[in-house]
């Protein structure tokens, strides 16, 4: 599994 | 934070707010898809899971919870409040057909196989979707109140900003979230119909959108 973007969006 | 990341999570809680109110103050929901209403109640509950151990900002957080509980207000004021003007003949749409494929993608394509991630991802495809019962039941029904119309306005405009944020985002800082992006392009274009729709119609001072 690629790395997992960062979840700071809503 | 981007200014089209800002002004799309406003133009999003408009539209949901434009949508509560419309609801509350008509105590009326005639035209309105209880089903796109319980979708996007089910978006936020399965993207929002990280509310409680993950703490990003206090305004990530708090509009967390100011999405979470208008919809599930509005999908109550859908189903149990105002339910006798609810109509559900028109509001038709085999939501079966949106949530089958979106579970099974969400397990295929996701970026980490665990449970918070695909539930994730599962919110993310669901979202891009979620409208299709309600843009189904305006064409069904022929119409649409314009206070409606206003509402599908600013909810595709905040994905579309969304996807200038992603733009953006790659040109500054070298982020990108190809299941988000990908699914953002998908969702903004189920509203393109309706945007020509809007702009020639609606703005041109018609009380109301009667498709031709």
């Amino acid at each position: 599994d690629e790395a997992v973007p960062t979840k700071d969006e809503l | 934070m981007n200014v089209f990341r800002l002004l799309g999570d406003v133009s999003h809680l408009v539209a949901i707010i434009i949508l509560f109110l419309k609801i509350f103050r008509s105590k009326s929901c005639a035209g309105i898809s209880g089903k796109s209403q319980v979708l996007f109640a089910l978006v936020f509950t399965t993207r929002y899971l990280d509310l409680f151990t993950s703490f990003i900002s206090i305004y990530n957080t708090v509009m967390k919870v100011v999405f979470l509980v208008l919809s599930y207000a509005t999908v109550y004021l859908i189903y149990l409040r105002f339910r006798s003007s609810y109509d559900s003949e028109s509001d038709t749409f085999r939501v079966e057909f949106l949530l089958v494929p979106v579970a099974g993608l969400s397990f295929l394509e996701n970026y980490d196989f665990t449970p918070i991630e695909i539930l994730w991802t599962f919110s993310i495809y669901l979202e891009s979707v979620a409208i299709l019962p309600q843009l189904f039941m305006i064409t069904k029904t022929g119409e649409a109140e314009s206070i409606t119309t206003h509402y599908l306005f600013f909810l595709g405009l905040y994905r579309a900003l969304y996807l200038a944020n992603w733009v953006w985002r790659y040109h500054t800082e070298g982020f990108f979230d190809q299941i988000a992006v990908v699914s953002g392009v998908v969702q903004t274009i189920f509203y393109c119909d309706f945007f020509y729709l809007y702009v020639t119609k609606v703005l041109k001072g018609n009380s109301k959108l009667t498709l031709p």
